[in-house]
């Protein structure tokens, strides 16, 4: 069964959506089948990855609704082993659709365990908010990854974030674990990064990957070309990051 | 009557509350008396200019509701003429508890009716996300401001801002009216900056104020010290950004 994992934090802006998109190609990479689960109304995911016409798709609110089954709506990207299931502008009426509904935390969760297609990792990529889209995707999945931004801001949200995941493992999903929490943007030359990631390793131990994201403009770049920039640019400092990101996510996993 | 200005924006980290925070700011430096109004589960406004134990303090939930007048709750903060209703964390719950009332996206305004204070601009910082919250928002404001990150994706997410903007105005809200686009983060030295100012002037010709913003590390240390980057180091590129934007705003006001 696939290992799902979700890339959450409540604070804008952190890195989601590059981690998510970058994370699963590096993955895919070393042979892993990947599937990138888009299920914030923005569609950054989706763009990311090259999809076009998002509104023509089968996309990730009819998956979470028990519309569609994941297999219809899943489109095959053009990095081999990584598929993606887009998301569509519908999910933001998910919130008031589902509220009234009973179980309404665990319709994702149930749409997952229907998916017969043998993948290794499915990556969650949530929208900057604790509602009920982030908690569907909490209650589905076994893991949570945190991006974390060396920023004053994305630092204050962490306490919140953790009181929420504490929560949903209590009352909906005893296997929920933090699986760890990445750096993002750090800039060396700047003092304040320098405190945010001391603070971090302070507070959360081996938690956090040794692995750190570098602020690198070449990352801001790759979406308007629809590619990760693995596929962009390589050979640049903030792909290389990603790559080697992946390599200790599986490392980590062996010695589990 | 105050004018009442939502600062919103959907895709995360894009600058909506350090816009806030300075542009209030500098308008209370012209003398002018300003309320922020901290609408943000996150409660960064709150933070960033230093109100502490926010969980002690009458919040904006509680305002929202109607179950506490503005004048209880608003603190006057250490800038002369410069108050702020401060955020709570049970503003995440408001979603839940607000959709299934009648005139759900009208609290806000109801509240905002009943302030007997003398306010010259009510500024409202937005959660990233297009809820009840910032619907709430969009109903009891005259104008948007629309903080812009000069990077792909809050480009592409600007359509779904307009759309929604029409939909409330059409639907909520006849008055509400686009006050203008800010350009963010701005960076000279890359071409994605320059490339997406571009895009925007085109797109929304001069509802582009003509100050731009730079990316600016001052900018993002400020928020430790509880502090705007304006009384933090008002010489910096960042605090005559703002400085500059209040003057520019003040200027178009008296050419209306
Ligand atoms: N390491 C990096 N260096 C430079 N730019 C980056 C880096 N990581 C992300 N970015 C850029 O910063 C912006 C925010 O990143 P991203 O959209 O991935 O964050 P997010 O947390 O998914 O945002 P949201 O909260 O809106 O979903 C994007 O424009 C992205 O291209
Ligand atoms: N011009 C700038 N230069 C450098 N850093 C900036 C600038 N503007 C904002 N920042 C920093 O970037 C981060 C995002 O800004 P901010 O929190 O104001 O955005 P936001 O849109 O309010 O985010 P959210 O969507 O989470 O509410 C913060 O850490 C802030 O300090
Ligand atoms: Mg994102
Ligand atoms: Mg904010």
């Amino acid at each position: 069964t696939p290992k799902v994992i979700a890339i959450a934090n409540q604070k804008g802006g952190v890195g989601k959506t590059t981690t998510v998109i970058n994370l699963a190609t590096a993955l895919a990479a070393t042979k892993k089948k990947v599937l990138i689960l888009d299920l914030d109304p923005q569609g950054n995911a989706s763009t990311g990855m090259g999809v076009r016409e998002k509104n023509k798709l089968i996309n990730s609110y009819q998956v979470l609704l028990g519309k569609r089954l994941l297999e219809d709506a899943l489109i095959w990207s053009e990095v081999p082993n990584l598929a993606i299931v887009p998301s569509g502008v519908d999910l933001t009426g998910a919130e008031i659709e589902l509220v009234n509904t009973s179980q309404r935390e665990y319709f994702l969760a149930k749409a997952l365990r229907k998916c017969k297609t043998e993948f290794d990792y499915i990556l969650i990529d949530c929208p900057p908010s604790l509602n009920l889209l982030t908690m569907n995707a909490l209650v589905a999945a076994d893991s949570v990854l945190v991006p974390l931004q060396c920023e004053f801001y994305a630092l204050e949200g962490i306490a919140m974030l953790v009181k929420t995941i504490k929560r949903i493992k209590r009352v909906f999903n005893p296997r929920l674990e933090i699986y760890g929490v990445v750096l993002t943007m750090f800039d060396k030359r700047n003092n304040l990064s320098i405190m945010v990631e001391q603070d971090v390793r302070n507070f959360f131990g081996d938690k956090v990957f040794n692995t750190v994201i570098p602020r690198n403009v070449r990352i801001s770049e790759a979406p308007s070309h629809g590619k990760p920039v693995i596929l962009y640019d390589w050979r640049c400092a903030g792909a290389q990051a990603y790559i080697q990101l992946a390599g200790e996510m599986l490392k980590k996993e062996r010695q589990m």
